[in-house]
């Protein structure tokens, strides 16, 4: 799976995720990349995308819980994702990447590494797999 | 406003006998399709041409599952999926079932901007496709001899359906003949975390 959460320097944030699937899937196999608010969301304060094993993040809604989490409970970027990684997901299953309306980057991942980058306007880029 | 800020993925779940040559090549691509999105917001890109651009540059290399190197069926043949999200007016588009369509991000962004639907799949989504004119190619274009490797090991090694590409051998920690029995004691979906590639 590949994704991209980007916010533009007018405050507008969009996300989009693309995916083969699982390695010897059944044929009809739908997962979490085309099903809104599980692998993919964006809304006025943070887009996501996400990645892992889709039943996973089907069920756990990932995607639109980070939103959720910033709309209703007033959470921060890192901190909605920090939740939905540690409370909604299996251990094991996935990982995703966010970024605010404010300009701010977060991840998360509860499997072994997860291939990532991210760059912000001031300056800070940085590409990585491992925790 | 904060500014703009872009991060991506190239998926999850990651063999951690993965070989240095590996984990560079992995990373440059990322770094190019950073700078790829980077570029493109300094030029004043809206956040949804961006995602795109930035996602079709990640589908077109097979470092990645998605696009070309897609993981394959227990068929052997290859069933793509991709969503777009401008969270401006929430608008979305996704597509499903894809086997010829080159870059299904934009095909999503197609059914979101081209059609009055959300969610277009298999038969439905090919036909958008051709009536759209998107750029199709042949499903053998996504099947790379890597994928075809990983297909057979994941049908050796068990009949579950994996998550995570199955390393061939001598490039991910792990060989043919002894997929389930290099098991480094850590275990993700019941199998030996060893037998796990990038996604």
């Amino acid at each position: 799976t590949v994704g991209c959460a980007v916010v533009d320097s007018q405050g507008w944030c969009a996300a989009a995720t693309s995916t083969g699937g699982l390695m010897n899937k059944m044929t009809g196999r739908i997962g979490d990349s085309p099903l809104i608010g599980a692998g993919t969301y964006a809304c006025n304060l943070c887009a996501v995308s996400c990645t892992g094993e889709g039943e996973a993040i089907i069920r756990g809604t990932l995607a639109r819980d980070v939103a959720a989490l910033m709309e209703y409970k007033g959470l921060g970027l890192q901190e909605a994702v920090d939740y939905v990684i540690n409370e909604r997901l299996d251990e094991g299953k996935a990982g995703l990447i966010a970024v605010s309306n404010r300009g701010e980057v977060a991840y998360g991942f509860n499997t072994i590494g997860m291939f990532r980058g991210s760059a912000t306007e001031n300056g800070f880029m940085e590409v990585g797999i491992w925790e | 406003m904060g500014g703009w800020a872009i991060t991506i993925h190239g998926g999850a779940g990651v063999d951690p006998n993965l070989p240095m040559e590996r984990q560079e090549q992995a990373k440059a691509v990322l770094g190019r399709c950073l700078e790829i999105g980077i570029a493109a917001l300094r030029s004043g890109a809206a956040a949804v041409d961006v995602a795109e651009l930035v996602v079709r540059e990640l589908e077109t290399d097979p470092v990645f599952n998605s696009g070309r190197g897609s993981a394959l069926t227990a068929l052997g043949t290859v069933e793509m999926e991709a969503s777009i999200m401008d969270g401006r007016h929430r608008r979305i588009g996704a597509v499903s079932g894809l086997s010829t369509v080159k870059n299904p991000v934009s095909l999503a962004r197609l059914v979101m901007d081209k059609s009055p639907h959300s969610y277009l799949a298999f038969s439905g989504a090919e036909d958008f496709a051709r009536a759209q004119g998107v750029e199709t190619v042949d499903n053998s274009y996504f099947i790379t001899e890597e994928n075809v490797g990983m297909l057979k090991l994941a049908k050796e090694a068990n009949s579950i359906l994996f998550d995570y590409r199955v390393p061939l051998e001598n490039t991910c920690g792990t060989s043919a003949g002894s997929v389930v029995t290099m098991d480094s004691g850590m275990q993700m979906n019941g199998l030996p975390i060893s037998i796990y590639a990038p996604e």
